[in-house]
């Protein structure tokens, strides 16, 4: 599903260049979950934004379902985005002056999907991440770790097949966390394709395999057997 | 240092009332080394807003330094953040269009420092926080830890007596991590009072004692002896 060959991603900055991504090789099947660990900085969420057509290679090829996207044009990605991977950012990035109902219908909205199949399967997905009593608040009226369980159910709503969490625990506590990645392991054995950055070595148990990057290079690639 | 006596939050959202802090007392000596812990929406953050004079409470009184808050001014009460008060926020809030040091240095610019000393001392935090080389970028040229570690060093810049810090660890790798709570452990062997939320039991750990919050309520007071 996703073919990364030799994936290298440079800034430019005031003070020279900095190689977020540095020839960077590896592949993912279809159905596979995937663990990204690695310090802070040392290009994870850059590899994510890759993955996820949200940014492109300096160099190397990025395929994803068998397709080159790096000579995409904005409108192609979009939709590629749209109609294959599910985003949790880091940051979350939820809309400040919507409520969470509307944040996780945002994608469904995108589909091209009935207002009222679009109000009943948001409220669904706001229900398995625990926010039931959430939906009709803003951002700024919900704590840190309820964003972020908006920004993880937005990530789900429309289904797609490749799931991609930018450190989607990094907020929560341990019972929560352990709600979200039960929700993640359920999803990856329905056939999603699920691939997330953590830095907690917990988190990273529940995936079949982990890539380790240190500045900018993929330095450990390791599968645990018929877990 | 501080005294918090019957606080209780409430919010009024369109389907009624939502106690985020229910009767909840406390005191904490100057000098001691406090964890908060508890679920996703236990009301850890509305408990540091308070703490930090971010917020005034519904009901009950909290006193820093001997001092009852819950009557000052506006001005008074930026004043009081300034000369006592670092905080980290669970969601940082940077000044996106300044680069780390200006971020670092907005503290010292409240309390009136020179600008050459201003640099020097905002410089020096930022090593201590391994970001030597981050100093001229703006947070969306990094990192999800690297804008966090900013936070905190802003944070730390002041020398003030309380240090708050929300969840300031949430989005870095163990290895750093333990580099910021060495910080953090410095600072309090050096007389600092410091309260720090974490979802982490190995980050709870380095402080002599816990409290623990559920449903608005605080439900845990535990001290570890002689650490
Ligand atoms: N402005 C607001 N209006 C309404 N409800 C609010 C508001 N701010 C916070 N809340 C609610 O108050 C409760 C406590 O929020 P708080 O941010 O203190 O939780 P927390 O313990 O820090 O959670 P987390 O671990 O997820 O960061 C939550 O249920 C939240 O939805
Ligand atoms: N727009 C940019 N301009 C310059 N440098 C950048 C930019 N974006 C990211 N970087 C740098 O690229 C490197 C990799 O960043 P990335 O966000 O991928 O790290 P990360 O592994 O996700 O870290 P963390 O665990 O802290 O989230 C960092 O050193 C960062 O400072
Ligand atoms: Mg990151
Ligand atoms: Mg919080």
């Amino acid at each position: 599903l996703l073919e990364v060959r030799g994936v290298t991603k440079i800034y430019r900055t005031g003070d020279g260049e900095l190689r977020a991504l540095d020839h960077v090789s590896f592949t993912v099947l279809r159905g596979e979950f995937v663990a990204i660990m690695g310090h802070s900085g040392s290009g994870k969420s850059t590899m994510m934004n890759v993955l996820g057509c949200l940014d492109s290679p300096t160099d190397g090829t990025y395929r994803l379902d068998g397709r080159d996207v790096g000579h995409l044009s904005r409108d192609e990605l979009a939709r590629v985005r749209n109609e294959k991977i599910g985003f949790v950012f880091q940051g979350f990035h939820l809309l400040p002056r919507a409520t969470a109902l509307e944040n996780v219908e945002l994608p469904l909205l995108y589909a091209g999907v009935s207002s009222r199949l679009r109000g009943t399967r948001a409220s669904a997905m706001l229900d398995r991440v625990g926010l039931e009593h959430r939906k009709g608040h803003r951002p700024n009226q919900m704590s840190g770790g309820q964003q972020q369980r908006v920004a993880i159910a937005r990530a789900l709503v429309a289904d797609a097949p490749l799931i991609l969490a930018d450190e989607p625990t990094g907020n929560l506590d341990s019972h929560t966390s352990d709600e979200i990645m039960e929700l993640f392991a359920a999803l990856h054995r329905e056939g999603k394709t699920v691939v997330l950055v953590t830095h907690e070595a917990d988190i990273a148990a529940w995936a079949r395999r982990v890539l380790r990057f240190a500045d900018g290079r993929l330095v450990e690639d390791l599968s645990t057997p018929g877990r």
